[in-house]
């Protein structure tokens, strides 16, 4: 069964796409098939990784289903680790979504469907979202069966965890009964200061099991990484940032991913 | 001769509420008449200064000219600075507001000259942005004198910059074209990393005089100033945040506004 784990967040920053690129290289290369989708007109997902905007098609003409055949074969990067790249026209989904003949909610789960009916079957699937509760993110919200909520241990941040576990509601009663939390990432965590533990010990109050163990320590590595197109556990193994991401792939695998 | 500025950035995380915040209230209280108007969904900038959200009518409400009186009266905080307060059913702008009568990209321009014929000239109004280049966005584009665009010390910032400067020219061509750039301004510079002094190097190589000389660092107080409803100014007055932001008023100042 595959685990299609939408990332969103409409707070920016938050470190959304570091977790999905992190996340998903060591679940790589614990041998598991996994697969990175970038939703975000930025493609910072996809050129973390080394790759360019995808072009003829796009990703946004495939999800319109366009061109006569709307599949996206995906790179592959590192062993086990495969991507469909984002392009900068995501920004029309917004309103050319909706003009489609078939259920614009469901653009993305339709597109997951025909790329698992040609290729071996994944064992996770991770859906980069924009900073927004939009077309894409509820594409996503759609699609998934877990929603992971990576948040910055800032003040701005934990006020808009509200907003987004309310969008989880709206999600799990209009649009997929079966979406399921699979956790709260404490991110940017920087020990030294009394706003991050005052932030951490709101949420963990707030939300108990649902936020992970793990939480991620603000690290340079973790964000001079992308520069490099690599993870960071290619880019610095012995980093903070490297070992945060490897004991929340622990902690994952624990629990039964 | 107010000046509109809006502050923008699809990227997310860069700093724009921040920016905002702080750069108003330094120039309230310089004696300079100063509105800020929250057009995030999020609505970070009228938290971070005490604000609720608007409720009857929303932000949203009065955008849509829905109520008989489609003018919200601004709160005022600190002397000379007033805050048109944001509401979560912006989420919704990006639909409802094609579907009005009148031209969806001039509703914030609508709302401001209406405002305007019922109050004292400001000298400065401040647009907060969503991380997206959304139907907000493209309203605060096409009411603003100004454009200003926060971009953090990060790779994938550094990234996004083509884009939203992509942006301002189709802005510039199609919706405003005395819509000027205000500057770049580098924000969250950590002078202990390579990272920060790469891109800041990289930023000013490619964009020279359009960047403004002062860089803010990342000062802990910035961040938790919100939490106290204060601007840093207010909050901690001898931080490295709070004279960064006043080094960046004077800068303004001197540029002669
Ligand atoms: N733990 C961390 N320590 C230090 N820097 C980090 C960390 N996580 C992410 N970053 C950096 O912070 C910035 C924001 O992270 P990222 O881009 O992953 O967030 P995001 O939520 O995907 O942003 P957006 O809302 O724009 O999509 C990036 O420059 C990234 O490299
Ligand atoms: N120079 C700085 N030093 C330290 N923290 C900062 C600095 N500037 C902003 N912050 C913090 O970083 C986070 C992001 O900043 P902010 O919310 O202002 O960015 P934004 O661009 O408005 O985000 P969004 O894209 O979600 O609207 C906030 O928690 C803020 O308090
Ligand atoms: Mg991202
Ligand atoms: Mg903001």
């Amino acid at each position: 069964q595959t685990k299609i784990i939408a990332v969103a967040n409409q707070k920016g920053g938050v470190g959304k796409t570091t977790t999905v690129i992190n996340l998903a290289a060591n679940l790589a290369t614990s041998e598991k098939r996994t697969l990175i989708v970038d939703l975000d007109p930025q493609c910072n997902a996809s050129s973390g990784l080394g790759f360019e905007p995808t072009e003829e098609p796009t990703l946004l003409e495939v999800l319109l289903e366009e061109s006569d055949d709307p599949t996206l074969l995906p790179f592959e990067t590192i062993p086990g680790l495969e991507v469909i790249t984002g392009s900068p026209d995501l920004v029309g989904a917004e309103k050319l979504l909706p003009e489609g003949k078939k259920d614009p909610l469901k653009a993305v789960d339709r597109m997951l469907n025909r790329l698992q009916s040609r290729v071996d079957p994944y064992d996770f699937i991770f859906l980069d979202c924009p900073p927004s509760l939009g077309m894409l993110t509820l594409n996503a919200f759609t699609a998934a069966t877990d929603l992971m909520i990576p948040v910055q241990a800032e003040y701005f941040a934990l006020e808009g965890l509200t907003s987004i576990m309310e969008s989880l509601e709206v999600a799990q009663t209009r649009m997929n009964k079966g979406l399921n939390l699979y956790g709260i990432l404490i991110t940017m965590m920087d020990l030294r200061t009394n706003l991050s533990r005052q932030v951490e010990s709101e949420i963990r109050k707030h939300y108990g099991k649902k936020v992970f163990k793990t939480t991620i320590p603000r690290n340079v590595r973790l964000s001079e990484a992308p520069s490099h197109a690599l993870p960071v556990t290619l880019y610095d193994f012995w980093s903070n940032g490297a070992k945060a991401y490897m004991e929340l792939t622990k902690e994952i695998m624990r629990n039964g991913s």
